[in-house]
């Protein structure tokens, strides 16, 4: 019963498709990703197309940590010890990792903490 | 986050899904929205993966993220990923790793080697049920065969369950949202109902892309977590993915 609470729930949708109205946001864009090309360089074009978006992303997760923590030791964490973690991390994702910290200049332990957020997340 | 593989009465498999993400990561009070589901929609891209210029797979994905959560190897298989709680979490796996216990493979890194390197339904369902994981999972799997959907239940270390398609029985689809089937979901997420219910109306001799949609787009199947949908056909070897919204009145979660 509380799936049934309208107008937070509704009757099932009809007609939906193709993808209109409030509900669709917008279409996605297609980019390749060349397995031939050395894993630190495959990323390059997402990334620099999508930079900006990137760094605002990790910029709100930064600002979620230092709610938690505001002296902002959570973030030193991450940047201290996640670079350490990338090392460690099966080929070719570790050198995937830092190819994008390096275009996004991003610090690579926010790149890697975005990387296992889902391992993370169940913290 | 909510995945479904349905086959039709021709016998060809669609299949759908939902990706929710940022519960309990900020609120946007104005907005009404939640920040991190916001920042990630633009970051959502359609991913061709190739090798020896061939199509190898694609995937739905954020960039910066090089783990997979929902991928198509055309015209072999279909891949998702939904979140599984559990006390014997990710968290477990990650102490494990830094004390250098490290047999265990990262979820997105298993799904994106399943996408990379297995070459049929049933040798990706074998590694997904049996390589072991830092963090429980499920796996929403489909073929390019009759019969071949399935969801598969994961703890970090063991296939704890595997449902597949059974049309003889009348299982024509499989669904799977954060909770393990054969359990009540909890009572205040439980969108799995809605989702049936829908599914259940919409009915196998109507189950197409477009209908597939329209459940996807049914409230609290849709909820304010809720950063793209993707619908992928096997034999087509096809992949399209739309970023959502969901304006009030919605379900947060």
């Amino acid at each position: 019963s509380t799936q049934f609470i309208p107008p937070y729930t509704e009757d099932c949708r009809t007609d939906t498709y193709p993808p209109n109205g409030p509900t669709f946001r917008g279409a996605v864009g297609w980019y390749t990703v060349d397995l031939d090309s050395p894993p630190s360089k495959r990323w390059d074009a997402v990334i620099t197309e999508k930079k900006t978006h990137l760094v605002n992303m990790i910029q709100a997760i930064r600002d979620l940590a230092n709610a938690f923590v505001p002296s902002g030791k959570l973030i030193e964490l991450v940047d201290v010890t996640l670079p350490i973690m990338a090392d460690t991390l099966p080929s070719p994702f570790s050198e995937e990792i830092k190819g994008i910290a390096a275009v996004s200049g991003i610090p690579l332990g926010e790149v890697v903490l975005f990387n296992i957020f889902y391992e993370v997340f169940t913290v | 986050c909510t995945s479904i593989v349905a086959e039709d009465h021709k016998g060809n498999l669609i299949h759908g899904r939902n990706l929710d993400f940022g519960l309990f990561m900020g609120w946007d009070v104005k907005n009404k929205s939640w920040i991190i589901s916001e920042k990630l929609k633009p970051l959502v891209v359609n991913l061709d993966f190739r090798r020896n210029n061939q199509t190898v797979f694609k995937s739905t994905n954020f960039a910066g993220y090089v783990g997979m959560l929902t991928g198509i190897k055309p015209h072999t298989f279909t891949l998702t990923m939904n979140e599984r709680f559990s006390l014997d979490g990710g968290y477990i796996g990650i102490m494990e790793w830094v004390l250098g216990k490290r047999d265990g493979m990262w979820m997105s890194f298993l799904t994106r080697s399943v996408l990379e390197d297995a070459n049929s339904y049933e040798e990706a369902k074998t590694r997904l049920a049996q390589t072991k994981l830092l963090a429980p999972a499920y796996f929403i799997l489909g073929g390019n065969q009759t019969g071949q959907g399935c969801i598969i239940t994961r703890s970090r270390l063991l296939n704890i369950d595997l449902l597949e398609i059974d049309v003889k029985l009348g299982r024509w689809y499989v669904l799977e949202t954060n909770y393990d089937h054969w359990e009540e979901p909890l009572f205040l997420d439980d969108r799995r109902t809605p989702a049936m219910k829908c599914m259940n109306q919409t009915a196998q001799k109507n189950i197409s892309v477009n209908t597939m949609y329209d459940v996807l787009s049914t409230k609290p199947v849709l909820n304010k977590l809720t950063t793209y949908t993707t619908l992928m056909q096997v034999s087509e070897g096809k992949l399209e993915s739309y970023i959502r919204d969901c304006p009030n009145p919605c379900m947060p979660w």
